[in-house]
Order: structure tokens, then C-alpha cells, then sequence
């Protein structure tokens, strides 16, 4: 199940850092 | 408890105090348990904890317990979502993106930054439609209040005293801004947060010289640049 979960969490990660942004303008 | 319990607790209607402990449990529990939980517990769970939050969100006079209780529903709908199960069931559940919509209260600072970056989050991981069923919940849930759809985040943005509210809310911006394919959607949602007040408070919040909220400064900087340059 390790995979499953922090899904939430890496998602936050992303957005906090700004990368969640440049992976979508690619 | 098991997550049989909870939903036993949830469902029999138990008094403020006993519902914030029983809320904080719960948060612990979805947080610490593995998949096969939460997933147990959410096949009636969810349900409930949206129940209990619209009946916290409709209540007229709030108490102070009624916002630790509505805090603290958000934090447990935050770690249920942490996983592909519960972030699915909440993809697929309008009525929790309308009830997450109304808890975006400028008045209760922490809850609403906890709100707008699960919103952000699912905003930037939904399909095509889910920037059209958040825009929806936002509208309907401003109609409530008889404002402008966004003057809430804006709001939020004024708050100089929450600056992880600014951060977030910012944040949610840039989700709500980056999603569109069509170019002119894009360039239509950021000129309605301009005009929102957006436009005014962008000097102050450059002032602040915070790395986390310069990030998302740049963001919404640099997207608008190239947004110009296709323009």
C-alpha cells in the first residue's frame, strides 16, 4: 500500500515549490 | 476505535465537545492506518463527515466549537484524500467540492488555508472538467453570500497577519489560472482576479520578500508574461 498513500502530500509539495506549474506549461 | 466506531460515532449524533475529540481521533487515525482502512471507513464515513460539515457550514450563530469541529472535519477530510481512493471518492463527489468551496472563510484564517491548498491540489490533479465543477462550487457557494466569486480568496489575500493564507491563496490562484487549455479562459480568469482586487494588493505582497510567497508570485508573473507572448 506504500505506494498508495501521501498522495496529498507530494501534490502540496508540488504546488508549494511551483513545480506542479512548470510540469503543466510543458 | 475501529473505523466501523467512527462511523457508528459520527452517525449518532454526539454533543460539540465529544465530536472535536472524536474528529481529532479520526484525523489520527486516517493518517496513521493503512489503505484498507480508510477505505473501510469511507464507504459510509465520507458521507457522514460531509453530512456534518454542511450541518456546521448552515448553522446561523457559530460557536466557537462549531469552528475548531469545522477545522478540524477539513483536516480529516485532508488526510482521507491522501491516498488514490479517498482523493478519488472526493474527485467524484460534487457535493464535497461545494461544501470545501463554502469553508473558504476568510475569517477562520486556518481553515481556509488548509481549504484552498486541497482545492489547489485537487484543481491541478482533476480531469479537464474539475476546473468547471470548482469554479461551479465556488459561485454557488458566493451566491450564498451575495459577493463576487472570488473576493473571498482575495480577501484571504489581504489577510497581512496569515501569511501562509497569503501563500495558499496565491497558490490557489495559480491552479485556478494555469488550468485552462484556451488561452482566452486563462487570460479571462486572471483579469477577473485583477479586477478583484488582485491588481492592488500585488505591490504589498511583493514587499514581503518571502521565498515561499515569491515563488508563487513568479509563477503567476511568468504565466502571464507567456500567456501575453501567445496573445
Amino acid at each position: 500500500e506504500g505506494d498508495e498513500t501521501g498522495v496529498m502530500d507530494n501534490l502540496l509539495e508540488a504546488l508549494q515549490s511551483g513545480e506542479a506549474f512548470r510540469d503543466r506549461r510543458k | 476505535l475501529s473505523s466501523q466506531e467512527y462511523v457508528h460515532e459520527l452517525r449518532s449524533g454526539i454533543s460539540e465537545e465529544k465530536l472535536l475529540n472524536c474528529l481529532e481521533s479520526l484525523r489520527v487515525s486516517l493518517t496513521s492506518n493503512p489503505v484498507s482502512w480508510v477505505n473501510n471507513f469511507g464507504h459510509e464515513g465520507l458521507g457522514l463527515l460531509l453530512d456534518v460539515l454542511e450541518k456546521l457550514l448552515d448553522k446561523r450563530q457559530q460557536e466557537s466549537i462549531d469552528k475548531k469541529n469545522q477545522h478540524k472535519l477539513i483536516q480529516c477530510l485532508k488526510a482521507f484524500m491522501n491516498n488514490k481512493y479517498g482523493l478519488q471518492r472526493i474527485l467524484g463527489d460534487e457535493r464535497s467540492l461545494l461544501l470545501l468551496a463554502r469553508a473558504i472563510d476568510p475569517k477562520q484564517p486556518n481553515m481556509m488555508t488548509e481549504t484552498v491548498k486541497i482545492l489547489s491540489a485537487i484543481c491541478i490533479v482533476g480531469e479537464e472538467n474539475m476546473l468547471d465543477k470548482i469554479l461551479g462550487a465556488i459561485t454557488i457557494a458566493a451566491e450564498r453570500n451575495n459577493g463576487e466569486r472570488f473576493a473571498n480568496i482575495v480577501e484571504g489575500l489581504e489577510n497581512h497577519e496569515a501569511l501562509q493564507l497569503q501563500v495558499a491563496c496565491m497558490q490557489f490562484i495559480n491552479a485556478l489560472v494555469t488550468s485552462p487549455e484556451e488561452l482566452d479562459f486563462r487570460v479571462h480568469l486572471r483579469n477577473e482576479f485583477l479586477r478583484c482586487g488582485l491588481k492592488k494588493i500585488l505591490p504589498d505582497l511583493k514587499e514581503k520578500e518571502n521565498e515561499e510567497l515569491d515563488i508563487q508570485l513568479k509563477v503567476f508573473d511568468e504565466n502571464k508574461e507567456e500567456d501575453l507572448i501567445e496573445l
